[in-house]
């Protein structure tokens, strides 16, 4: 099969996203920190949105990533 | 809600907009900011006055990128809009990028739609995860009146009822998949995964993915009505066919086929039929069972023909069988019919019913 695509492009939008919509910390946690923080975020849009929790970047959870929607996080204080 | 519920105390809120797109005529604008106030209007006791001048509780703009709040937007499509909850300030202020195209009918992006959605951010209103409310983060162009009951719920539980309500048909909630009542509105496989259809939504169902998904029927396709009544997949022609009513439509994929919608009389039904409530494509015969109340039918799909000595009794040709269907599924030899919430597994061999579950079983409850 062929190689699958470089998926930075994916990691950083999943990133982005989780950032500003479930309050990703941002800034340096050590290798261990950002994993930990980014899989939590993860699962945390996964259970807001009814999706398989799974903790990881899948394709469901990516396509719903790229869909338009508000800029309001969905979590926490916004202001 | 927010966290501290945060709400505006009193129930005049004053409204200013202070520039418009010039996607819209600026009265196309006025009227889809007033209709989405009206909106939350008709279910609390919340009364909108509009500014002209000055500062308003709420003020509506519209911006590209770095708009002077240090939450930019990002071009073409992704964030839509924003909105900042009640308070001082930049509280209650609404911001729609204007990089998007904001049209006043489904062709782009629904200014009335993502302004009420705002509004109910500006009123106190966080996001909600069901899917059919207004206050689903994910955009989706829907007619009629756009709250939901879970909207209603949220907005009454900070401001009340309104103490001369309209009258108002809210959209119900999305289905719970989990509810030992659940029946099936219809049942069809679409290249290897199966698409259960409930109300405005479906659930898509994967073999590898323990978790269905759900999603609004409208989001996938538009054109399709919000209700439909039976769907089945041939595979070998690559197609899945939808029915409401008395019309159906083929998908190729999740594309919507050209030519269609077409009368289902077309396939041989006569006049007479309304609705077809179930439809199976049986694989090892070529044929496509059509339910409907408690008779049903079978269609060569070879020759595109109605086969004789039909309609005939669902109660008498398979037997152990309830005498309706709701909807119907086919594989490996066994037909699976769903009724109210149960679900019957039939062997075409043995002519029997072997297993009777609930309906939700499939969707891993």
């Amino acid at each position: 099969v062929p190689l699958p695509p470089d998926n930075t492009d994916n990691y950083l939008l999943a990133e982005k996203y989780l950032r500003r919509f479930y309050g990703l910390p941002a800034g340096l946690q050590g290798r261990q920190g950002s994993a930990d923080a980014f899989q939590t975020s993860i699962k945390e849009m996964q259970k807001f949105f009814k999706l398989e929790v799974t903790g990881s970047l899948d394709d469901n959870t990516l396509e719903l990533m790229k869909q338009a929607r508000c800029g309001v996080p969905d979590i926490g204080e916004y202001n | 809600h927010f966290p501290r519920h945060l709400k505006w105390q009193s129930n005049t809120v004053t409204f200013r907009i202070l520039n418009y797109t010039p996607d819209l005529k600026k009265a196309d604008v006025d009227r889809a900011v007033r209709s989405a106030l009206n909106v939350w209007a008709d279910v609390t006791p919340l009364v909108f006055k509009k500014l002209y001048h000055g500062n308003a509780d709420i003020m509506i703009s519209f911006g590209s990128k770095e708009h002077g709040d240090y939450n930019p937007f990002d071009g073409p499509d992704g964030l839509l809009a924003h909105a900042y909850p009640p308070g001082q300030g930049i509280g209650g202020d609404t911001h729609f990028d204007e990089d998007e195209h904001w049209t006043k009918d489904s062709s782009a992006y629904n200014l009335f739609i993502v302004a009420a959605h705002e509004l109910g951010h500006a009123l106190g209103m966080s996001h909600s995860s069901d899917a059919g409310a207004l206050m689903y983060p994910v955009y989706s162009y829907a007619t009629g009146f756009p709250l939901a009951e879970d909207d209603i719920e949220g907005i009454q539980a900070l401001y009340g009822e309104n103490p001369n309500p309209r009258k108002v048909k809210p959209k119900p909630d999305a289905p719970n998949k989990c509810d030992p009542m659940l029946s099936f509105d219809a049942v069809t496989e679409l290249r290897g995964e199966t698409i259960i259809f409930k109300d405005r939504f479906y659930w898509r169902i994967h073999p590898q993915i323990v978790e269905p998904e759900q999603t609004l029927i409208k989001s996938t396709w538009p054109s399709i009505p919000n209700k439909v009544d039976a769907a089945y997949e041939n595979p070998e022609k690559d197609l899945v066919i939808i029915f409401s009513g008395i019309r159906m439509w083929a998908l190729n994929g999740y594309n919507l086929v050209d030519g269609y919608p077409k009368y289902i009389h077309k396939l041989g039904l006569p006049k007479s039929i309304r609705k077809i409530d179930a439809a199976v494509y049986i694989r090892d015969t070529g044929k496509t069972l059509f339910f409907t109340d408690e008779e049903y039918w079978s269609y060569d799909e070879a020759t595109g023909t109605m086969d004789s000595g039909y309609p005939r009794s669902i109660e008498t040709d398979f037997p152990g069988m309830d005498d309706e269907v709701d909807a119907a599924a086919y594989h490996y030899g066994y037909l699976y019919f769903f009724h109210e919430h149960m679900q019957y597994e039939y062997s075409y061999s043995s002519r029997k019913v072997l297993r009777i579950l609930r309906t939700n079983s499939i969707l891993n409850c």
